[in-house]
């Protein structure tokens, strides 16, 4: 069934246990270390403490039968690799797993699971976000657009849409503006902003960048 | 000066440094296991390697003078947040650290920096990423409003925009269409999308939702 099965309760294990989760899939979690599990048992649905992933934990708690199974277990690559490596036996359709090294990914593509590498992709992901508009908060579609969240100062409050005229003064199309973290999509020209609107833009990179300096 | 200091250079600090790196920027690293510089020393520049991070080392590093640093230690959490705490002392204008957990990312929050979790996130972009078929990035502006990138199927192929009719059928704004990675954003509604395009639509979760299913 459309069901996730996920071995290794860390800090990424459990943050895309509990995402699964919300998104109301169903998630199935194996973890040695049953302090780990007793710290969520209000959280997740089927959570089992194993001493070691074998076939037969795989069989019995449902997770052979999953179409996709990540295994986020980490130091001990030799479990993360040979764990893995039963997923794929078991026929798993995706088996995705936690890389620790370049040497480590390989293995696991080799093997036939996906590797992924939480803390390389997100100094990448940092790295972009700080080099294009100094927020956090930063989508780069591709090399001609991106979309970037900026808080309005008082450089832009309390003057209308068509009076700011972002499409002809940045070449920037204002996606949506979210107010108290309500969006307000549909924005009518003499819609006046306020200071801490954050405006949702896209646009190319210099596009953003300079209206970011605009808002100083 | 727009230069970046980073402080430890684990898989997350090598990972921003070295994209910093390739678009550009000045970066200066402090690292107190000197092999792991050593094994970088012709992609990275500025690299010093420190006994103890100091205020005398962060002068004459030039970290004082950097606008941004993120301190990317991981485990010894009291370096973590008393180099963290020296930053920001030396006025550096934004400081950003690595959170090993809520409580310490809170810690970090409080004493003036911005705290990032890269296995948290991690975890979530790759649950989304997996919950929405087709779907290639996603970003959860607020509750109500969030941005995805889907990749088109003959489901919808060869249909003009305004056939598909996004918006009436399903909530659904288009912000741009990417074509072999370059953005279309000036959309006519006599448009043909094609299999593979990737639309860019923001929306709620739900809307978002359905638009994936119909394009399974
Ligand atoms: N053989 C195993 N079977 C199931 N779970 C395991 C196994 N080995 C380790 N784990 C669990 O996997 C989880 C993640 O492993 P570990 O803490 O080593 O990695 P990490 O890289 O520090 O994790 P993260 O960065 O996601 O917090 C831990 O909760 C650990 O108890
Ligand atoms: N006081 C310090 N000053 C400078 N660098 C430090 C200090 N303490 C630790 N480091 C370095 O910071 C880097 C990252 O720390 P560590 O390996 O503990 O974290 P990690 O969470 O496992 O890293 P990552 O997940 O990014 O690989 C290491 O290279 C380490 O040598």
């Amino acid at each position: 069934p459309d069901a996730y099965g996920i071995i290794g309760l860390g800090r990424f294990g459990l943050s895309l246990a509990l995402e699964l989760t919300k998104a109301g899939k169903q998630v199935i979690v194996l973890e040695i270390e049953e302090e780990k599990l007793n710290a969520v048992k209000d959280q997740l649905e089927n959570i089992y403490p194993v001493k070691a992933v074998t076939e037969e934990v795989l069989h019995e708690s449902g997770i052979s039968h999953c179409r996709t199974a990540i295994v986020c277990i980490g130091k001990d690559i030799e479990s993360n690799i040979l764990v893995t490596m039963s997923l794929i036996e078991l026929g798993i359709p995706r088996v995705i797993a936690k890389a620790t090294s370049v040497n480590h990914g390989k293995v696991l593509e080799h093997i036939g699971a996906e590797a992924v590498f939480p803390e390389v992709e997100m100094g990448e992901r940092l790295a972009r976000s700080l080099v294009s508009t100094g927020t956090l908060d930063f989508l780069e579609l591709c090399e001609d657009f991106s979309i970037a969240n900026i808080s309005l100062t008082r450089a832009f409050a309390n003057r209308s849409v068509e009076e700011i005229n972002l499409r002809k003064r940045f070449h920037l199309n204002i996606i949506v503006i979210i107010r108290q973290k309500r969006a307000i999509s549909e924005i009518l020209p003499n819609f006046v902003v306020e200071e801490n609107d954050v405006l949702v833009v896209g646009g190319t990179n210099d596009a953003i960048r300079k209206f970011e300096k605009a808002n100083e």
